[in-house]
């Protein structure tokens, strides 16, 4: 799962 | 990363560069909310949990550096810096920004997309950020005088998170994997939106060549 590593924006 | 992206960011980081500006050079903090900056510190802290542990990009990393180091050197000069801190003006930011905090916390802990402490804090730093100039705002509609940093820093800061949506309709629309959070558009739609009356008066102000002054 990468949810949690789709934050890529600030 | 798209143009809408990297123009929110620039806009992002001159709101900070502007207030450093006016703090740094003109020793003053008049007209600038403590609790808003307290926001910001507390959203960037719960956002960037992952700093160390989660790399995207040398841009990422260097930005979220940025953003949490100016927000801590913002809150050491209008907390103990001895000229800066003696130009806050205490009884004009009244905001119960702690109200803010819970209710975020509160809503984040009900409505997230998945229920794992950095998604919820995560979660949390996006509505909290939505809502965080709002002891600004006030500050500014009691300032008599409101001068061209002040009103640039909060002009930069608004027109970021609109930016950023634009960025959100762009990936949506050419990235097949972008994983798009329906909260986060919410959430941007509102911290945008909250500013539409001071852009009024911003423009207004600059088409007219005035001061800017927001009605009480």
């Amino acid at each position: 799962d990468d949810d949690e590593d789709s934050h890529d924006e600030l | 990363m798209n143009i809408f992206r990297f123009a929110g960011d620039m806009m992002h980081l001159l709101s900070v560069v502007v207030l450093l500006l006016k703090i740094h050079k003109m020793k003053s903090c008049a007209g600038i909310s403590l609790k808003t900056q307290e926001l910001y510190a507390l959203v960037f802290i719960c956002r960037y949990l992952d700093i160390f542990t989660g790399f995207i990009s040398l841009y990422n990393t260097i930005m979220k550096i940025v953003f949490l180091a100016s927000a801590f050197s913002i809150l050491w000069y209008m907390r103990s810096h001895k000229v800066v801190r003696q130009t806050y003006d205490k009884d004009q930011d009244t905001f119960r920004h702690y109200f803010l905090i819970l209710a975020c916390m509160v809503l984040a802990l009900l409505v997230h997309h998945k229920f794992t402490f950095r998604e919820v804090m995560w979660t949390f730093s996006i509505y909290l950020e939505a809502v965080a100039i709002l002891p600004q705002l006030v500050m500014l509609q009691r300032t008599r005088n409101i001068d061209n940093l002040t009103g640039n820093y909060v002009f930069f800061l608004g027109t970021y998170r609109g930016l950023y949506m634009l960025n959100w309709v762009y990936r949506y629309l050419t990235e097949v994997h972008y994983h798009h959070r329906w909260l986060t558009w919410i959430s941007g739609f509102i911290q945008t939106a909250l500013y539409a009356d001071f852009f009024y008066y911003y423009v207004k102000s600059w088409r007219n060549n005035e001061k800017l002054q927001l009605p009480a």
